[in-house]
């Protein structure tokens, strides 16, 4: 079963067309392994995105280079998926 | 009464074999309303099961309500089930439910993914697509949701495999899509289609492969305002409406613009609640929340196609 221990879950929010090209960047970066949940669509519109936890550090960096304002929404995802794991065997029959 | 009816808690999440017992058990429980229906076989064998509310003969204008296409968004089939219980428990109690019965059938399937749906409570947590394979290609899955042939492999829509949102090789290659059209095709008399997803607090109508507006625009942005204020009435949940392309972003091959342009006039899909803080991972808690909101959005789209047959 897939594990995603210490992978945590970024709101990043766009304000203008230049900084949405940059985030297209990052949509782009194949060796961040970054599971997007929401697209880059459109400015009005934020983006969540996992990030794993070898890429937090460059991730990072890269958003704040740029000016990029972000919020981390999950803090530890795998922490989330075991409590929702043990609440439905808690909850079967 | 929906909380806990017989053995199953409709604020938990559940396995596809307890959802599948569930239908079978709400059809039981109202053998002279709701039937379910095996209407074909997912691509690893799994029954894909409709459950069929009718209090009436013969093929009578339809609703179709469709959850959980994406397996990930289990928000969207657990709500799914809660609706098929608030139907059959609402029906002789409740005026404008028992009013469309008692001219429409309502057809409601849960679980539009069966595979993706396992694979997500027993691999991969996050998987949305189909769980097909085409030989020679290494990736596994199709974006039910691009599938569809209605612009297919168009814009917003990927060419690659490996890709979440890949069209598949051609339209309606997964069965499960297949099974929903040729069923709609065969039947010929829906009226409406809605579509059920998570997340990011959406209702849309067509179309997502253009930006173009459908001709039946003012209608369907006008139901689709007053369902979300509806919704809001319950908690103060906000939900933004538009079609699919200005809405969010351009997706070719999408379940609800397939109905429409095939004479299916009421299209409308929804994203449920949360607006990103919880992903695909809605707390057990909010089901039942976010399935009493959903369901008062439902109603006025439902009332209005009731109202407004063609």
């Amino acid at each position: 079963k897939e594990k995603f221990n210490g992978h945590q879950v970024f709101q990043i929010k766009v304000r203008d067309g230049e900084q949405m090209n940059k985030l297209n960047e990052l949509v782009n970066m194949e060796n961040f392994k970054l599971n997007f949940w929401k697209l880059p669509t459109t400015p009005k519109r934020s983006v969540d995105v996992v990030v794993p936890s070898s890429s937090l550090k460059l991730v990072k960096s890269f958003l704040e280079s740029h000016g990029l304002e972000y919020s981390i929404s999950i803090e530890d995802l795998q922490a989330l998926l075991d409590e929702e794991i043990k609440e439905m065997k808690h909850n079967r029959g | 009464k929906e909380r806990n009816n017989g053995n199953f808690n409709y604020g938990a999440y559940h396995s596809l074999e307890e959802l599948y017992q569930e239908m079978d058990r709400i059809a039981s429980d109202y053998p002279n309303l709701a039937s379910r229906q095996e209407i074909g076989r997912s691509f690893e064998k799994r029954p894909l099961y409709v459950l069929k509310f009718s209090t009436g003969k013969g093929k009578r204008p339809a609703i179709w309500l469709n959850a959980g296409i994406h397996s990930r968004e289990w928000i969207s089939q657990a709500t799914g089930i809660w609706i098929a219980r608030k139907i059959v428990s609402d029906y002789g109690n409740e005026s404008s439910i028992t009013s469309i019965l008692d001219e429409m059938d309502i057809f409601l399937m849960p679980v539009a993914n069966p595979d993706g749906y396992v694979y997500s409570q027993t691999k991969n947590r996050f998987w949305r697509k189909t769980r097909s394979r085409v030989p020679g290609i290494q990736c596994v899955g199709v974006d039910p949701n691009r599938n569809w042939n209605a612009s297919f492999s168009g814009e917003g829509a990927s060419n690659d495999p490996c890709s979440e949102a890949y069209h598949g090789p051609k339209p309606h290659s997964e069965i499960e899509v297949k099974s929903v059209v040729d069923f709609i095709q065969n039947h010929g008399n829906f009226k409406s289609f809605i579509d059920i997803h998570s997340y990011s607090q959406l209702l849309m109508y067509p179309y997502g492969y253009t930006c173009k507006h459908p001709r039946d625009f003012a209608e369907l942005d006008q139901v689709a305002h007053r369902a979300a204020k509806a919704l809001a009435s319950l908690y103060g949940t906000s939900y933004r409406v538009g079609p699919i392309c200005s809405t969010i972003y351009m997706a070719s091959g999408s379940s609800i613009d397939w109905a429409y342009e095939n004479g299916i006039k009421y299209a409308f899909t929804f994203e449920l609640r949360d607006t990103g803080h919880y992903g695909f991972l809605l707390p057990a808690q909010q089901i039942l929340p976010t399935a009493e909101e959903t369901w008062l959005a439902l109603k006025v789209i439902m009332k209005h196609v009731h109202h407004h047959l063609y």
